[in-house]
């Protein structure tokens, strides 16, 4: 069968000077992924490599370009499903790793849970061997600076209000 | 967030999403992405699905599961990725987006945000965009 290849590089009001980092971002890793495709490799290797190389673009609210919570740090989330039989490993609020769909995959591959969230997917990062990254690695001058405006902004208003796009219809995504 | 979906040459599905969530969230705050059949879904029989947004409404819809079941009852992966996003939009108010890939090999992506990076390929085609609408060609 012709193997078939999507990605998305999410869904917000993406300002204009990110344009051309996202396209040619998604561009990359749609081609990554096809070529593990065409190479022999699995759905589950192709969709698992195309979000690496996403993770690894700071263009990106993931892995490098991930944005920071209320206290000035990154938490990240990842899922992975095969739909072969439907397996699926994911890992929540895990801290300080560069690719945590890589690690999603180990908890589908490696245990019997589906979930690991918090000081638990540390520690299975920790035990696959993953490279424990100091804190300020995935921070970014774009998100602290976001943050910084998110702060000052609702220090002024007194209410919450997302900085990502000052569109009260918009906020509020991932 | 950003998310894969892919068909391998046996015909099988998978899909994939990954986050940082959302500037200034609360720390704990978890979204849709590392939940089944809201951040992610794929089964063979049916297709895969990887999505994008708020992730709090996502949730509340099991919105990757929601594009799955109406593809099930005979829905194009297009139609039902905007009848679910529609819904999701109606029900509980929230925005996002979408990438599927039907069991048949239908392959599509869809948003209610005002835009979204995608990209594509399909039989020596490389697809891409994001403003509605928009899709550039390039032949591999």
């Amino acid at each position: 069968m012709e193997p078939l290849m999507i990605v998305h590089g999410g869904a917000w009001a993406i300002p204009g000077e990110l344009t051309e980092r996202s396209l040619n971002g998604v561009r990359r890793a749609a081609l990554e992924g096809h070529r593990v495709l065409r190479s022999g490799g699995s759905a589950v290797d192709a969709v698992v490599a195309a979000v690496t190389v996403l993770e690894d673009d700071t263009a990106f609210d993931a892995g490098h370009g991930a944005v920071l919570n209320l206290k000035g740090e990154v938490e990240l989330d990842a899922i992975v499903i095969d739909g072969r039989d439907l397996s699926s490993g994911a890992v929540c609020a895990v801290q300080d790793i560069a690719n945590p769909v890589q690690l999603a995959r180990l908890v589908m591959d490696k245990t019997d849970h589906c979930l690991l969230g918090g000081v638990g997917a540390n520690d299975f990062a920790k035990e696959q061997g993953f490279e424990r990254l100091p804190p300020t690695e995935l921070v970014t001058p774009e998100a602290r600076a976001e943050w910084e405006k998110y702060i000052k902004f609702t220090t002024a208003v007194g209410a919450l209000f997302s900085a990502r796009d000052g569109d009260p219809k918009l906020t509020g995504c991932d | 967030t950003v998310g894969a979906v892919a068909m391998d040459t046996s015909g099988n599905l998978a899909s994939a999403t990954s986050t940082g969530g959302i500037t200034a969230k609360k720390p704990g705050r978890v979204g849709d992405t590392p939940v089944i059949g809201a951040g992610a879904f794929a089964d063979n029989d049916v297709g895969a699905v990887s999505s994008t947004g708020h992730g709090e409404s996502i949730m509340k819809v099991c919105l990757t599961r929601r594009i799955a079941e109406l593809m099930e009852r005979g829905l194009s992966a297009n139609e039902a990725a905007k009848t679910a996003l529609e819904f999701m939009s109606t029900r509980v108010g929230g925005a996002g987006g979408v990438i599927v890939i039907s069991k048949k090999g239908e392959v599509c992506h869809s948003f209610t945000t005002s835009r979204m990076a995608w990209a594509s390929v399909t039989q020596g085609t490389l697809k891409s965009g994001i403003d509605p609408g928009q899709e550039f060609t390039e032949n591999l």
